[in-house]
This record gives structure tokens, sequence and C-alpha cells, in this order.
């Protein structure tokens, strides 16, 4: 466990946590897009079914219970708590686009041919493009609560450390993990609008407001 | 290079 890792999973964490506060702050999840919040707890199922036969450390598996219980939990909050608030109307992003291509890619390229392999890597590339239904439905908006923004930036700079991660495990420990790293650059790169927004405008202390 | 080394993050 290097510094980049931790830090990334605690930024991680820390989205999820902001994203829970303004749900139940604010008793609505205008704003927040469903499908996306649907494509990482499809993400985290897919990829941490090996909790029950993968022992990794005690941090490894309390962190994995932590994201798919967290996601399960945000969905609840949405379609039944809090249902009236999501308009369902401004989330049109079709899933299926990011669904496919990413089954596709993981029958392509993975480290296996077994299911545990195959889900492995299929998470992996759905969750580069699980942002998608939020980034879009922030351009349909136009602007967002400061704690939506907030979350995808924090969600964004756990993509980015572990970048640097892997940079660094690769020259203490050889360990090279090409799937994941292609499959993180590209969704960085989706954030990086996203980044350049929330730099010129949030960081001066305006609205977040797209151009 | 053990595969379970390649799922050791989350």
């Amino acid at each position: 466990m290097n510094i980049f890792r931790f830090l990334a999973d605690l930024s991680h964490m820390a989205s999820i946590v902001i994203l829970i506060l303004q749900i139940r702050k604010t008793k609505s999840a205008a704003g927040v897009s469903y499908k996306t919040q649907f494509l990482y707890a499809l993400v985290f199922v897919t990829r941490y079914i090996d909790i029950f036969f993968h022992y990794v450390s005690l941090y490894n598996t309390f962190m994995k219970i932590f994201f798919v219980t967290s996601t399960i939990y945000i969905l609840y909050l949405m379609r039944v708590q809090y249902k009236p608030s999501h308009d369902p109307n401004i989330d049109t992003f079709r899933i299926e686009y990011i669904i496919a291509p990413s089954a596709v890619l993981a029958l392509i390229i993975n480290h296996g041919y077994t299911l545990y392999e195959i889900l492995w890597s299929f998470s992996v590339w759905l969750e580069s493009g699980a942002i998608l239904p939020q980034l879009f439905m922030l351009q349909r908006t136009g602007e967002a609560e400061t704690l939506t923004v907030h979350y995808i930036f924090a969600l964004g700079i756990y993509r980015l450390l572990y970048i640097p991660n892997w940079i660094y495990r690769y020259v203490t420990e050889g360990r090279v993990e090409p799937i994941a790293f292609l499959a993180s650059l590209i969704q960085t790169a989706l954030y990086s609008d996203f980044f350049y927004i929330y730099y010129t405008k949030v960081m001066q202390g305006k609205k977040f407001e797209l151009p | 290079q053990k595969i379970e080394d390649e799922h050791d993050e989350l």
C-alpha cells in the first residue's frame, strides 16, 4: 500500500459519503444520475464477488463491503426514500452504450477465460464509462449543486491517483496491470473537461455552470 | 506473476 493508492481509496470513500450526505440533507436526489449509481453498483458487485474466496487484507475486505453496501444504499435512497425528487426525464443516457462495449472488451481483453476474470475485466471497463450518464446530465442541466460537483471531483481524483500508484508499483514491485491502467486513462480523460470547469469556476468561488 | 496478485487493489 502506497500513499497514492491510500489517498485514492479515501477520496473514493469521501465521494460516496458526500453523495449520501447531500441526498439526506436536502432530502432530494435532484441532479444525481440514478443510471451512474446503478452502473457503479454493477461495477462493485461484479468486481468484488471474490470477497468470498480471495482474501487480500482486512482493509481490502472492509473497503469492498463499504463500496457495495454504500452504493446499494444510494440506490435505495434514490429509488425508494426520495423517489419523487429524481427526474428520470433528464437522466437519459443509454446505459447499453456502456454495458455492451464493456462486455465485448471483457471477452477480448482479460487475464483468463474464467467467469471471475471476465467479470473482473467487465467491471474495470464498465467503471471507466460509468460516470458518463452523470456528466451527460450535468451537461443537459448546465449547472449543479455544489455537493454534486464535489462528488464528481472526488471521484475523478480517486481515478487520477491510481495512475501514480501503478507507476509507483511498477517501479518498486515490477507489477504491471495493463487492463486497469488503460481503463483508468480513459476514465481520467473523461473527467478532464469537468476538472477544467471545476478549476476555472468552483475554485474561484463561483457556481458550477457550464459555458 | 500470480493471478491473485493482479487483483489486490480495489
